[in-house]
């Protein structure tokens, strides 16, 4: 059997999970220090008062992410992998077995930091996001284009260092745009707030409330 | 026959053959736009007067970083992959075979952007290079140990930018230490040039004249 067909049948079985009990999984990628961490930790402050939320912070070997969101007084596991350079949905299995999902509304994951590989391993989310930051230089998108085709929402992050970068957000926006027409392009500065108000409205609340 | 120890032998046969011909080779590891092409044309810059140097760009779909590399009238072979996160011994060895390495001194091989695979992967180099740069945030050595683990030199990018990021650059160093002690390490900013001279002796210049 196909490997990646192996892997797109558990990540089916996730989302058959989670909708079950009407719980959202989205997916949080991105390379090396894009801010994924710092997005997640924004998107809690912004929702811990109106959604039981678990975070899955995914690594090689460290807990620092996890303890991160924990200092929010929001459940958060540490998944880690050793030496694999992504998340897998036989490993996200296990975790969501352990979870009351009979009482939880999100479940967000942090995936390992890596540009490339993780998405090709769908976890079964509701929502795949991809963070870049302005710091990766301006030609992220066309230099990944399969891995932004994949996703629903892009956030570009770091916004206050465009100027210093000397970076073309806009230009930047178009190039996603070509790779993949129908995400959603949210700009952020996890640093000042910018975007995060947007970004809590457009990946958690709009879709929830349709469903 | 166990699939790293096949790429290792393919390694083996690659040293052997620079080896044979007198020929250099370093390989510039690094996550996504950490800047190993900024770092890479800093040094053919500051070398090509002096020394006969190919470049290798290892990518996945475009030739943007070959293209910055011709432009400083260096020859460079941009190697994609497709969706392949790392470069590997046996696509690097079709290249060398295409190459004069009678007439050469210097290889340098940029490789895919990512942190963490390139690390298993090793291509025959002499010098195993991570570029890694202050706007990844301040726990890039502790989170990734055993790649950094395999590094002989690793390069502390965008110096320029560690007070707007916060981070602590002698933290960082310490961090680095500990998980590799023989590393050298280089601070460097491409954006003024910071570090550079020392990176070109280090690296280049002071191995080479030992040989
Ligand atoms: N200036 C600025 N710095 C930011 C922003 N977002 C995050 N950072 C910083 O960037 C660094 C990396 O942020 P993280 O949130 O740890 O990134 P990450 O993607 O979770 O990193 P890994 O999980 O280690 O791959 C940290 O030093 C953050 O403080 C931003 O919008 N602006
Ligand atoms: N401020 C600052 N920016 C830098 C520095 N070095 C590189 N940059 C910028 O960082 C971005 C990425 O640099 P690159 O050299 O393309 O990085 P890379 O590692 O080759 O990127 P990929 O090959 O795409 O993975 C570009 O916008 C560069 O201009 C530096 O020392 N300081
Ligand atoms: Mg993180
Ligand atoms: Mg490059
Ligand atoms: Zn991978
Ligand atoms: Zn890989």
């Amino acid at each position: 059997i196909d490997f990646l067909e192996s892997h797109r049948k558990l990540a089916e079985a996730n989302r058959k999970l989670l909708d079950e009990h009407g719980v959202t999984m989205i997916d949080v990628m991105g390379s090396v220090g894009a801010g994924k961490t710092s997005v997640v930790e924004q998107l809690v402050r912004g929702l811990k008062e109106k959604y039981r939320i678990v975070v899955l912070n995914g690594d090689l070997v460290t807990t620092i992410d996890q303890d991160r969101i924990l200092r929010h007084g929001v459940e958060a596991i540490q998944v880690n992998t050793g030496k694999e350079c992504h998340l897998d949905a036989a490993l996200v299995r296990t975790v969501l077995e352990r979870l009351d999902l009979g009482n939880l509304d999100l479940v967000i994951v942090e995936n390992v930091g890596n540009l490339i590989c993780p998405a090709d391993f769908p976890l079964g989310s509701h929502r795949r996001v991809v963070v870049t930051s302005v710091t990766e230089g301006p030609y992220v998108a066309v230099k990944h284009p399969h891995v932004f085709a994949e996703m629903d929402f892009v956030v570009i992050n770091k916004i206050d260092l465009a100027s210093v970068m000397e970076v073309d957000v806009s230009k930047l926006v178009g190039d996603l745009r070509s790779v993949n027409p129908r995400a959603r392009v949210v700009q952020t500065s996890c640093k000042d707030g910018t975007g995060i108000p947007e970004l809590i409205t457009r990946l958690v609340e709009e879709p929830r409330r349709c469903t």
